[in-house]
């Protein structure tokens, strides 16, 4: 359900910068694993690639069964709001609007009422602990709880493909633990759900990890979980 | 050099928020401790107090030997940029800016010409392992190079205090280790130095911890470390 096929990314600076050398890597459709490798190693890059947010300098992406090449700016965007709820590494919630608001904004593509939304999004928010800060707008919230919003954001369609930027960045390890065993849940749902994340211990139990190192996969391992 | 007298922090909504509800805590020069506590609970509330970037509720708060509630703001503004340097959650970088100017930025006050500025935030840069990055601007950076910048920018001064919130949220294991071990080398050469952090390996290597929850002060331990 994705696929990279000898993806590069490059930035025109001086010296250019590889963020991505050659990449390839293939995701079947339910699947849920964790992406890891040191800081500046390309794993936002290749999430961004695989959302069909930014575009590879060379190689070929393919999701949900679409060559990306093949598709223009505006069926991208429909694309991502029908298949794909994206967590990214710095948040970005609208800032004037409340959490409730926020979240509901991740349905808007539905055509669905706006009381309609307002109820999916407070269902949402409850399953990521916010249910006491519906109202507070992103300026009158911690870090972690901007966080768990994105998070909420991103879910809220039921997409069947997650992308997740290090989502338990500024979570405490219970309130982490909540968000893994609620990735665990939309996969049982059918969901494919691809983590970043520097937790060593959501990485430890997911079944499949790869590594990222200077823009490379060096290594991506299946494995037996009791 | 810190101190909080029954701090109380109450933010007016409706019902009224108590991010503190009563926080004693005092930190003598030279001190190096870790907060910890669920996201929500206080902690960046806390930290800013302490800093002098916000003002309490009620309650008192003395920072290097200065009553804040006597200082005015443009007092408190000097107090803050020749003692305190501070790590933000969400960093703050400038914008526009390169890494190197980012952290130059920190030694604004100084009144140090500007290349000398460069000289030292190069130095602070590489200490963070971002000689390679010095002219990225940060949106050309990753979420864990901008969380360095910031580290850079709060400690080129070399402040007597340092305030950490949650420093390495966006880091490897690796990378990590590599701020922790910055942070006891300055508090070798006798800085303050207070990491808010949800990493158990960092609080588990400091030797004073201190627990939040629901805006008080849940244990204050200090152990002996090997
Ligand atoms: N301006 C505000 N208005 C209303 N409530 C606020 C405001 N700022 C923060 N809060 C609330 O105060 C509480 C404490 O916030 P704080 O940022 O100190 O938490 P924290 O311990 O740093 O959490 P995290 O680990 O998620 O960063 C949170 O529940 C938050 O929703
Ligand atoms: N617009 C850009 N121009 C130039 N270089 C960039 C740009 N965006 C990212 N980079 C560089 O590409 C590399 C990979 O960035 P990326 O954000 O993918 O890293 P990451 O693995 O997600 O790191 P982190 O764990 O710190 O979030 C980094 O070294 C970064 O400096
Ligand atoms: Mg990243
Ligand atoms: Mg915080």
């Amino acid at each position: 359900v994705l696929a990279l096929e000898n993806v590069v990314k490059e930035y025109p600076l001086t010296p250019p910068v590889r963020a991505l050398a050659g990449v390839d890597l293939t995701i079947e459709a339910g699947e849920l694993l964790a992406v890891v490798g040191p800081s500046g190693s390309g794993k936002s890059t290749m999430l961004h690639i695989m959302g069909t947010l930014d575009r590879p300098t060379k190689g070929d992406v393919s999701v949900a069964g679409y060559r990306v090449s093949e598709l223009s700016d505006a069926e991208l965007s429909g694309l991502r709001s029908r298949h794909i709820g994206f967590v990214f590494q710095a948040f970005y919630l609208l800032t004037g609007y409340s959490a409730l608001d926020n979240v509901a904004d991740g349905l808007l593509y539905t055509g669905v009422p706006l009381d309609e939304r307002r109820a999916r999004a407070s269902a949402a928010l409850e399953t990521v602990g916010l249910s006491h800060r519906l109202d507070h707008v992103a300026t009158q919230l911690s870090g972690g709880e901007r966080q768990r919003v994105a998070i909420a954001r991103a879910i809220v369609g039921k997409p069947s493909i997650v992308l997740a930027d290090e989502p338990t960045g500024n979570l405490d390890s219970t309130t982490s633990s909540g968000i893994v065993e609620l990735f665990h849940e939309l996969n049982r749902a059918g969901s494919t759900i691809v983590v970043v994340t520097h937790d060593p211990e959501i990485s430890a139990s997911l079944p499949r990890i790869i590594h990222l190192r200077d823009g490379l996969i060096e290594s991506d391992r299946v494995r037996e979980l009791s």
